[in-house]
């Protein structure tokens, strides 16, 4: 574990005098192995370290007694500052109602965890409707269909032939119904499909949501940077939900996405069941990235 | 720049950058690299040589993934071995699908249903994920695709029963192939994982020796995890092949690398979309191509 090594290596080091700031460099190599293994981006990885890196010699780590504590600190600290600050309430629209749009790659965790949106706010009093305008997947409507029974709301669905235009009359519906809430779930998507890309940027056009949460999955490796860039650049994504970290899948994929798109992450799925939905905390996440 | 000029420090350092973005790791990156230099050493690599030297140090890597497997899993693609329809060997050939939630088994096995059916052989998929929303009804749609029969339970039902009924009415009726859907779980999960297990044993009341392949499908997104993946299933399985998915993506689906030098399980389809005939049998010069990409 990091603390250990970090301990091992600089007191092997201390032995032959004090400390240089290519010693430091040589620790954070160390550092960088880890957070590789934990699937931060290459990149992400780098500019991380040198900022930690700059940072230690500022504070006089070369002059330290405890220098392994003081440079986790500082990594501890640097990532906790990346992940983003503690949890922000989602945003709410001035008008019902609110709009969350769920989208991601395929297999996700989109139309689980909208059930699990629902649910949730459902429980702080809110009344979500959900809406499925995936009509691509086979069985994906009588999925959310599903779900919403078990979290005991309803759902729009099979009222059009088109996402956009299921999109369109779920939002309609929630207005004059007077549901506060409206949660779409979409299908996946490559971010590199250009018909279907553009298919989402009027889905969102159309409903003008509050938030557009990113639902990213917890495995992913080096190329979560470039799905969470393209969906940023192509869509404007407000949040992001990470599924399935109720594995041992390490999370390193969550700092590349928060680096890359400057966006916090609301929360992480940690199970199949509707209320396996957690807030997210930056020092638990950094602590298992760190391993 | 990769193939410019000579092999040095610096392009070396270039290349570990390529190989750990495609999430091939750091460890296998590196054991990569440190044969390049070796390589180097010999004689000198400069401009293309140095990519063709790239190619087939992962063209070699590939290839000792899959030697000295004691199940010898290309008995499929050996034509000596391949099943004449009308052969009717006295039990049908088992395959299990397995792997973590969303990874693309259900899509997979429609795919692989069709493929075979389309070959002539008599197929039925079973479906023995009774546990989330609507899975039955998806794979029921897969059948429909591909022109398929299919085994299904009620919703709740115990997945081991649907094992039981899909294999008695497989031997039954003469299909030649069965595949079996089973549900997402993680391999963190022991109960899930001892689940596993015990469709196996069902699987074996009715045709011993099943499944004859097991085929473990990893999402082409999935990073280092795909390690603990293989690991942890490959302890309640005896996993045969791999199937990589979503590679249609910008992912490169290197982590099959260090799957394959670790456990020494080869990859056997590779899945490039949501459609039906979008499975190609895996092939090395894929992978090599994908991470140059
Ligand atoms: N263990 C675990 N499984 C999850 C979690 N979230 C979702 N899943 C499972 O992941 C699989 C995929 O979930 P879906 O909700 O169908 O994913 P999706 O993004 O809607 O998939 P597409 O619509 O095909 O793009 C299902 O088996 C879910 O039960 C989670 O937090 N933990
Ligand atoms: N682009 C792309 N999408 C794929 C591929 N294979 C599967 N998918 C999609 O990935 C999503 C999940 O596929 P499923 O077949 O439901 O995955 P699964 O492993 O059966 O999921 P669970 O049963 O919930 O664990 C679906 O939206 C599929 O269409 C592929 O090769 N390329
Ligand atoms: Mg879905
Ligand atoms: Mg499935």
């Amino acid at each position: 574990e990091l603390t250990e090594k970090l301990d091992g290596f600089f007191s092997k080091l201390k032995g032959r005098g004090k400390l240089t700031e290519q010693d430091v460099k040589a620790a954070l190599r160390e550092v960088r192995r880890i957070l590789l293994e934990a699937d931060v981006n290459f990149r992400v990885a780098k500019e991380f370290l040198k900022k930690v890196e700059e940072r230690a010699i500022g504070e006089e780590v070369l002059k330290s007694i405890t220098p392994a504590q003081q440079v986790i600190k500082i990594i501890h600290d640097e990532l906790i500052e990346l992940l983003g600050d503690n949890w922000t309430q989602l945003k709410r629209s001035k008008e019902p109602p609110t709009v969350y749009l769920m989208v991601g790659l395929q297999g996700s965790g989109k139309t689980t965890t909208t059930g699990k949106l629902g649910n949730y706010l459902k429980k702080r009093g809110m009344r979500p409707l959900l809406a499925a305008c995936d009509l691509q997947r086979p069985a994906a409507i009588d999925q959310l269909e599903r779900v919403g029974e078990q979290v005991g709301l309803q759902v729009v669905s099979r009222v059009a032939d088109t996402p956009l235009e299921v999109a369109r009359l779920a939002k309609k519906r929630a207005r004059s119904e007077g549901w506060d809430t409206l949660i779409v779930d979409t299908a996946g998507r490559l971010h590199v499909d250009d018909a279907l890309m553009e298919e989402l940027a009027q889905i969102k056009e159309e409903l003008h949501p509050a938030e557009v949460l990113f639902v990213a999955d917890g495995m992913t490796g080096q190329d979560a940077v470039n799905s969470a860039q393209a969906f940023s650049e192509r869509l404007g994504i407000t949040g992001v939900v990470l599924t399935k970290m109720d594995g041992d899948a390490r999370g390193g994929a969550a700092l590349s996405i928060r680096h890359v798109t400057g966006q916090p992450i609301r929360f992480t799925g940690m199970g199949e069941k509707l209320d396996a939905l957690e807030e997210f905390h930056p020092s638990r996440l950094a602590d298992r990235i760190l391993g | 720049a990769v193939g410019a000029g000579k092999l040095d420090e610096d392009v070396l350092e270039e290349i570990e950058e390529i190989l750990i973005t495609a999430d091939l790791g750091v460890e296998t990156s590196m054991e990569l690299c440190e044969r390049l230099r070796k390589r180097s050493q010999v004689k000198t690599l400069v401009g293309d040589e140095v990519l063709i030297a790239i190619q087939e140090i992962l063209e070699d890597m590939l290839e000792e993934n899959t030697s000295g497997r004691p199940v010898d899993t290309d008995e499929e693609d050996d034509p000596e071995n391949e099943r004449e329809i009308g052969d009717s060997p006295a039990t049908p050939h088992v395959t299990f699908i397995i792997g973590v939630n969303g990874s693309g088994k259900t899509t997979s096995i429609g795919k692989l249903a069709n493929y075979y059916s389309r070959q002539g052989e008599k197929v039925l998929i079973v479906a023995a994920d009774t546990f989330r929303s609507a899975a039955v009804e998806q794979l029921s749609v897969w059948a429909e695709r591909a022109d398929v029969e299919i085994t299904r339970g009620v919703t709740g039902a115990d997945p081991g029963a649907v094992v039981f009924d899909g294999l008695q009415s497989a031997v039954s009726r003469g299909i030649d192939r069965v595949f079996v859907d089973t549900a997402g779980r993680l391999h963190t999960n022991v109960n899930l994982m001892r689940e596993l297990e015990k469709l196996d044993r069902v699987a074996k009341k009715i045709v011993p020796d099943a499944p004859h392949e097991v085929y473990l499908v990893i999402d082409g997104t999935t990073g280092q995890n795909g390690i603990s993946q293989a690991k942890r299933f490959m302890e309640s399985l005896p996993i045969t092949g791999l199937i990589v998915t979503k590679l249609d993506g910008t992912a490169k689906g290197g982590v099959i690398l260090p799957i394959g030098r670790e456990l020494k399980i080869p990859v056997k389809w590779i899945g490039l979309g949501e459609g039906m005939e979008d499975l190609v049998p895996y092939a090395p010069e894929f992978v090599v191509r994908a991470i140059f990409a």
